[in-house]
């Protein structure tokens, strides 16, 4: 199973 | 006071229609160079990032910054009244609590005129620094499009490879599986038809089937989209206008 990563992990926070 | 004339209406329609169903309350920033917008997806896993740059308009005029909080689903109602073919110009003032949308048929002497209330948006802008990738590709849009149509009826997840010489599109869903192989292809007749790949290192990336479904409404902003991999930042899904962009940032899934 693969984990959904977010914007926020790699360009800090919005 | 801003002043913003689009030769056709129906380009900013393609601009707003590429977006709209991702994001919902948009800061449009306008300043002398031309308008940016920027917005995450509720889910902050898809950032969209606009720049239509002064070339792209027949007119454009700002004099000082201003930024339009829009709601798009609204925006979209109020621009499926003009017509494609009229001069689209959108009007503010330096303090604005509404936009004026000016709709002209200079054919037929019809002038249609709508405001469209703002909103006051709290977002940051983020500072999107270059970066590095593995793999760009360009290739037609529409061609995109059908694979990330077809794969996704399979799965929720799409995987792209990409080695030297070919591009591979995955999925493995419950129902059965499905690829798409790609080369690149020049094709000197029709290059739009072309398919680029520029690898550095080969990449193995897997992206939700939702975001990439998002991603190809873009596809009526232009025939060509550009795609830059790396397997440590978001992928880069892009559509150039003839000034400017509509870009998408996606972040991948990764194993656990």
């Amino acid at each position: 199973q693969k984990r959904q990563t977010s914007i926020q992990d790699f360009f800090g926070s919005s | 006071m801003l002043e913003a004339k689009f030769a056709e209406a129906s380009l900013f329609k393609r601009i707003i229609d590429g977006f709209k169903d991702c994001v919902s309350l948009v800061n449009f920033q306008c300043k002398e160079d031309g308008i940016i917008a920027q917005a995450v997806d509720d889910s902050r896993v898809l950032l969209v990032s606009l720049e239509i740059g002064v070339e792209a308009f027949q007119e454009y005029r700002c004099d000082h910054p201003v930024t339009l909080g829009m709601d798009l689903g609204s925006l979209s109602k109020i621009l499926r009244c003009g017509n494609n073919s009229d001069t689209l110009t959108l009007i503010a003032d330096d303090k604005p609590d509404s936009i004026l949308l000016l709709f002209e048929d200079t054919q037929r002497e019809r002038i249609a005129e709508y405001s469209l209330k703002l909103m006051d948006i709290d977002a940051d802008f983020l500072k999107i620094e270059d970066l590095q990738y593995d793999t760009t590709l360009m290739m037609p849009s529409t061609e995109f499009s059908k694979v990330v149509k077809d794969l996704s009826q399979l799965t929720d997840s799409i995987n792209i490879m990409v080695t030297k010489e070919t591009i591979k599109f995955v999925a493995e869903g419950e129902i059965g599986t499905g690829s798409v192989i790609l080369k690149p292809v020049m094709d000197m007749e029709k290059p739009a038809e072309s398919i680029k790949l520029e690898m550095d290192q080969p990449v193995d990336l897997t992206f939700g089937a939702k975001y990439l479904l998002d991603i190809v409404k873009g596809s009526a902003l232009s025939d060509r989209i550009g795609i830059r991999l790396s397997s440590e930042a978001p992928a880069l899904f892009q559509f150039d206008l003839s000034s400017g962009f509509l870009q998408f940032f996606l972040a991948p899934k990764f194993n656990d």
